[in-house]
């Protein structure tokens, strides 16, 4: 099962 | 002084459309260089970068940097004024509370000006993300209609659409209750016209599944741009480009779905 990952995770936001 | 005039109304219409399913707010970054809109829908799944460079319209001129908060519903509201053929120009003071938008018909006997308040954005600046372009695994170039069409006849069958990309081309897949399905598109070795043509470039074979919403979120930028660009690597964000023609681009950043 797959559940949906956050777009936050991959960015470092400054 | 920011003013920046565009002789077609239908790209900002467009753009428009392009987002509006996506941000309900959104900061227009506005410097010497273009304007600039970076922000994430509400989930946190997606990201919407959206680049206007000056050079690409009619006339701009921006004074000083200016971060203006604008509702996409009421900026949407106001660019169905618009005819079609109008000219749009869009103008604010320096430390704007209101940003005018400037309607001018082809033969110049009709001017409609329509003034927005702008919103103060409480949300923590987001600061311009750099992403790499060429170290993606898979970069494939399609048809924009074609991904439309996938995207929508796809969802019909689960949540979720699977891309596995290879050197020999693209799989799209879905599954559901009732069955399942999947488009296969072949790299194109001779395409008539280049807007017509599937380009695959691969460094290494990937397979990522995505969110059905948000895919037909995107493809609503399909009217801007003949083709698009789906960059892609395992585990990371799809960046899905359409370019805006002479003036710029948006690109959507996608949150794979991973593994319990």
């Amino acid at each position: 099962k797959k559940t949906q990952n956050k777009i936050d995770a991959y960015f470092k936001l400054q | 002084m920011f003013e920046a005039r565009l002789v077609q109304s239908a790209i900002l219409k467009k753009v428009l459309d392009a987002i509006k399913d996506l941000l309900t707010e959104a900061t227009f970054e506005c410097s010497d260089s273009g304007i600039q809109v970076q922000a994430m829908d509400n989930a946190h799944v997606s990201l919407v970068s959206l680049n206007l460079r000056s050079d690409g319209f009619d006339k701009y001129r921006c004074d000083r940097n200016l971060s203006m908060g604008m509702s996409i519903a009421s900026m949407t509201k106001i660019l169905r004024c618009a005819g079609a053929e109008d000219t749009v120009t869009l103008r604010a003071v320096d430390n704007p509370e209101n940003i005018m938008f400037i309607f001018e018909s082809p033969n110049k006997e009709k001017l409609a000006e329509y003034e927005m308040k702008l919103i103060n954005m409480d949300q923590e600046h987001l600061g311009i993300i750099k992403t790499k372009e060429t170290s993606y695994s898979c970069v494939v170039k399609m048809p924009s209609q074609e991904f439309s069409r996938i995207c929508r006849d796809l969802s019909q069958f689960g949540e979720s659409i699977t891309f596995a990309c290879s050197k020999e081309g693209i799989k799209f897949s879905a599954s559901g209750d009732f069955g399942q399905a999947t488009v296969k598109l072949a790299q194109t070795a001779d395409a008539d016209k280049e807007e017509e043509a599937v380009l695959v470039t691969m460094q290494e074979p990937v397979k990522l599944t995505f969110s059905c919403r948000y895919l037909n979120c995107f493809v609503k930028a399909g009217p801007l741009c003949a083709q698009v660009q789906l960059s892609m690597s395992n585990d990371v964000p799809l960046v899905c480009e359409y370019k805006i023609g002479d003036i710029g681009h948006i690109r959507y950043y996608l949150a794979p779905k991973i593994d319990d």
